[in-house]
């Protein structure tokens, strides 16, 4: 099944979202550079997620490939939008413009 | 089982081995290093052998984990001797000693 919803309302529940495996370095990576940042963010461990609730992480992870079209982790979303992977984030980062893209959506 | 012969077989066998997973962005970055540095290796990739091989597979996974004790990917070996991972890989290229390492044991 296709969970579109489910993953809508997870990328809506918080300004960062993060879907990640766990033995994952870039996801490592990605993590790592938000905690430095000092940005909270929610992270959906696919992995995790299947020891506990086998039938919630496939319509998720059909979900997340069906939205983004992409089937890698890790897949991180800023104010509910799709930005890509580490490579992305550490892009928006060196460019200066990550935490202003999480302030639109951050409520002070 | 046990196949550390198998795995001492594989890393003596060229001057660069490396043991990977098809879908590991660490891999991948290993591996466009050496090719960037214009060095052979050989590649063991455990998810294409766990295909073609599952018995072969398992033995060698065992065996690569009892020699280095670590269970990650990916997992370089220089002249038959375990160097690390990838951030053990570029700690030698940005050292410079990377090519000096792989020389030790290559003909010209
Ligand atoms: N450029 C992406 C790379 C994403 C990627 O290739 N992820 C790997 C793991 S590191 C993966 O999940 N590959 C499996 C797939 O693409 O289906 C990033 O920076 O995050
Ligand atoms: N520092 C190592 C990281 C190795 C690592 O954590 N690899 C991950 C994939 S990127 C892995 O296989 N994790 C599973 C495990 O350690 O069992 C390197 O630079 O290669
Ligand atoms: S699995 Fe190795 S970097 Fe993602």
């Amino acid at each position: 099944r296709v969970d579109e919803e489910g993953v809508r309302k997870a990328v809506d529940s918080q300004s960062v979202v993060m879907f990640t495996k766990s033995a994952c370095s870039y996801c490592v990576k990605a993590k790592n550079l938000l905690n430095e940042q000092k940005v909270d963010y929610k992270e959906i461990d696919f992995d995790a997620l299947k020891q506990q609730n086998p039938n919630e992480h496939q319509g998720l992870v059909n979900g997340l490939v069906y939205m983004t079209k992409i089937t890698g982790v890790p897949q991180i979303f800023i104010c509910g939008k799709f930005i890509g992977g580490f490579t992305e984030l550490s892009e928006l980062h060196e460019a200066k413009t990550l935490l202003e893209k999480i302030s639109e959506c951050t409520k002070e």
